[in-house]
């Protein structure tokens, strides 16, 4: 069964399932060990070699591989990063980190929300908040400032010296967590299609590693496991992700919606506009009511609204010589023959009116009547009346019997 | 008793020719 839909084929809201986002997915470190090769570290020897790939790789229990940054002087504060680029709009629940060195003094966790041009703040950690960050630490969330990053100085300490933690939940403390549906800004703060994280400042120690002993006092950042736990963006309309003909990240779409996150209506379903998908209403994206005489139609704001919200779909370019906003009657000149359904494309015939006995071309919609000249009948105004005789006249071309 | 349609060719198209349809 689809999830998207109920046991009765209703529409109902659908998310794809909750994973790990980073799993396999390519990380950019800004510095890396092993180019040159050192005593515990050489690139280009798969036993000693610690790339980024090791970021976001399977470990299993006890087989940790880790991610390790150049080996720097011990008092330098040496700004790192690693981004991870998420192929695709994501909600994001939380960012974690555990570390095979010291967990830094200060971490910056930053997102990306249009493929890393601009980047907002998600969170820092540091024991100095004001001093490094120039934020204060443990300030509160309010929902006047959901989408402020916070800075705590929790989850930096220097102990334990290896697997220490740092795990960040993007809704921990957020008054609107509950209430998701109804914030679209705390829906906005979860979106993100990169993240990147900057290691700011190591503890002032020297490592316990030999490595300082023969290649000088000096400090690394190393990562075993960088994961981004969340769910694919598709706006309640699709429960699954999969790859497109270029191998990129989409959303496999229903509800009649199209887009890489679900974010628009499919063409010919522009009755409502389109919205996300809520725990109680699908707002699934309905087709327009052109009676098969249109394929095209456009969204109508102004008519939704008085439809009582209802309906705003116009149709475009009637065929089969109907109009109208829903392809519902004839055009001029036509009228409907009732022995049809609206929808039978020779639903409007033409009205023929006769070019001397009628007084114009255009007949009555529903009956085909069309405008006599005096003393003509008919419903094309073709023949003469009882009691008439054709004349020689086109202008009165039917008098009175004398 | 159906009145037969209107005879075209019996029109006098003198004074309105632009009237006049194909016939």
């Amino acid at each position: 069964p689809d999830p998207c839909y109920d046991e009765h084929g209703l529409p109902r809201r659908c998310v794809p399932e909750f994973v790990n986002a980073a799993f396999n997915k390519e990380v950019q470190a800004s510095s890396t060990c092993g180019r040159p090769a050192t005593r515990h570290c050489d690139a280009t020897d798969p036993r000693k070699s610690h790339p980024a790939s090791y970021l976001t790789d399977l470990n299993t229990a006890g087989n940790m591989t880790c991610w390790r940054s150049e080996t720097f002087p011990r008092h330098s504060s040496q700004n790192v990063s690693l981004t991870l680029s998420l192929g695709k709009k994501f909600e994001v629940t939380y960012v974690s980190l555990q570390f095979c060195s010291p967990r830094p003094e200060s971490v910056a966790i930053f997102k990306s929300m249009d493929y890393g041009k601009s980047w907002v703040p998600y969170q820092y950690y540091s024991s100095q908040c004001r001093k490094v960050y120039g934020r204060p630490s443990r300030a509160s969330v309010t929902k006047q400032n959901e989408q402020e990053a916070l800075c705590t100085d929790g989850q930096t300490e220097l102990y334990p010296l290896t697997g220490g933690l740092i795990a960040f939940s993007t809704l921990d403390g957020r008054p609107s967590a509950q209430d998701l549906d109804n914030s679209p800004v705390l829906q906005d703060w979860l979106t993100a299609t990169d993240i990147r994280v900057f290691f700011s400042r190591p503890h002032l120690l020297g490592n316990k590693d030999s490595e300082a002993s023969d290649e000088g006092p000096g400090f690394f950042y190393s990562v075993g496991e960088f994961q981004v736990g969340g769910r694919c963006k598709c706006n309640g309309h699709a429960s699954r992700c999969g790859k497109d003909k270029e191998g990129r990240l989409i959303c496999d779409c229903k509800h009649n919606t199209e887009g890489p996150e679900c974010d628009r209506c499919k063409p010919f379903h522009y009755d409502r506009p389109w919205q996300r998908a809520t725990a109680r209403e699908a707002n699934e994206c309905m087709a327009c009511t052109c009676n098969l005489h249109a394929r095209r139609c456009r969204f109508n704001m102004e008519l939704y609204k008085l439809s009582g919200r209802k309906s705003g779909g116009v149709c475009l370019n009637c065929r089969h010589n109907t109009a109208g906003r829903h392809c519902h009657y004839c055009k001029e000149g036509f009228y409907r023959d009732v022995s049809r359904a609206i929808t039978d494309r020779r639903v409007c015939k033409a009205c023929d009116c006769h070019p001397v006995g009628a007084a114009g071309k255009t007949c009555n919609q529903t009956t085909g009547q069309c405008p006599c000249k005096d003393g003509v009948t008919g419903l094309t105004c073709n023949r003469c009346a009882k009691g008439y005789q054709q004349s020689r006249s086109p202008i009165a071309p039917c008098i009175k019997i004398p | 008793d159906v009145m037969p349609t209107l005879d075209m060719t019996l029109f006098d198209w003198t004074d309105y020719e632009d009237m006049k349809p194909e016939i």
